[in-house]
Parts: structure tokens; sequence; C-alpha cells
């Protein structure tokens, strides 16, 4: 999953 | 109640003016409007009653693999309401069959209306829009699934949802139409990503980051 870091940042971010 | 409450507004295009040429103008404006949408969707998901439930891995792998039906709900919603033969992509960016061929979207113009007629003729309701955009992330059917019971709860709550929904409008069989509209749903969504890489090729449009991100995981 070392691609999709967007999607990976978006999901972690609380809000 | 809670899919319709944290249902994001519509978005506006922003019509891209850094060329003459008209064709090229509505495909930027398209994937700049695709790209914002896809991060509203990214944000709404979190909110889908179960979804945070489900482990990360999951999250990535349903968004990955059901961002453009998700997507592409919001278009055939939108589009249902007009009386031409428009699509609805925003408010202020509607699209006939003659703009979507000279852009060079004529097959996926001839896909969407095939789903957007079906919409329109059940006369989809917001809750039913809204109900099938998160079914439609639910069951992307990925492979593997990280975490099997909790995304078979994931989709058990969106089902009853329906269910209950439907029952409230004594619709005995509206439930059962919606689930079975998912393979068109999947159908139209396939050539719309099939669309975006060949016309990234093609043209050589440049993609947001995100949106190369959500189309690598399709190619």
């Amino acid at each position: 999953k070392e691609k999709h870091k967007i999607l990976h940042q978006l999901l972690q971010n609380s809000t | 109640s809670h899919l319709l409450l944290t249902d994001p507004a519509p978005l506006a295009a922003n019509h891209d003016d850094s060329t003459n040429e008209s064709s090229l103008s509505t495909l930027l404006t398209l994937c700049d409007l695709l790209n914002r949408e896809l991060l509203v969707l990214i944000g709404w998901a979190k909110q889908i009653p179960g979804f945070s439930g489900l482990s990360l891995v999951d999250q990535m792998s349903l968004l990955q693999s059901g961002w453009m039906e998700a997507l592409l709900v919001g278009v055939a919603w939108r589009s249902q309401g007009t009386l031409g033969e428009e699509l609805v992509f925003a408010g202020n960016l509607r699209l006939d069959e003659a703009q979507c061929r000279s852009a060079g979207l004529a097959d996926l113009y001839e896909a969407l209306r095939h789903l957007t007629i079906k919409y329109q003729m059940m006369r989809l309701s917001p809750e039913e829009a809204a109900a099938l955009k998160a079914v439609a992330l639910a069951n992307s059917d990925v492979d593997p699934v990280d975490c099997p019971d909790s995304l078979q709860r994931f989709q058990d709550g969106l089902h009853e949802a329906l269910l209950d929904y439907e029952a409230s409008r004594r619709e005995q069989h509206r439930a059962g139409r919606l689930l079975m509209s998912l393979p068109l749903l999947r159908q139209t969504a396939h050539r719309a990503v099939q669309t975006l890489l060949r016309l990234q090729h093609q043209h050589r449009i440049p993609l947001h980051k995100l949106l190369l991100e959500m189309l690598d995981a399709k190619a």
C-alpha cells in the first residue's frame, strides 16, 4: 500500500 | 437518516480557462471536479456507520475499488431530473451527447445515460441514492479482505437500513430492484475508468495525484 500514500493519509486524518 | 445527514452538498465545477480548445477545457474541468468529488467522497465514507470499524487496509481497498461507482450514483442521481438528455456532472457542468462526443467521451455518455434512465424510471429518492452510494462502496468485492467479519457487518447494516427504508414506504420490491441495478453500476464505472485511463494516455491530461493514485489501483 506504499504507493497509495494520499488515500492512506486521508483515511488516517480524523477530520 | 445518518447517510442523508452526512451526504455532502453538491460541488460546482471550476471552469478551466487555460485553453481555448473547448473539448480540452471540458476534460480539464471534468477531471478537476472528479478529483474534488473524490476527496469529498473519502471524507463521507469515513462517516458511513460501520466504515470506521473496518481495518485501514479494508477501508483503502473498498475505496480503491468502489470510488467510481459511488461517484457515478451521484451523476445519475443529478441527471435524472433533466428534461433533455444531458448528464449533470455538476449544476454548472451539464454535458449533452454532442459535447461528450467532441470531448472523446461518447462511450461514457452512452453508458451513463443507460444508468441514468434506469434510475429515472425508478424515480430514485435521495435516501435511495445515499444508500446506493454506501452499498456500492461496501459491496466492491475486494480480494483479499483483511477482516471479513467487520466487512460483513458493515454490509449487513447498510442492507438492513435499505430494507427498513423501503418497508417504511411500503415498497416491497424496491430494495431488490435497487440491488439488481448494481451490476449495471459496476459496468458503467468500469467504462468510466477505462475512459479516464485512455484520456490520460491519449491526451496526456494532467490528473491530480489522488486521482492518479486511485486509477493506479484500477490499472
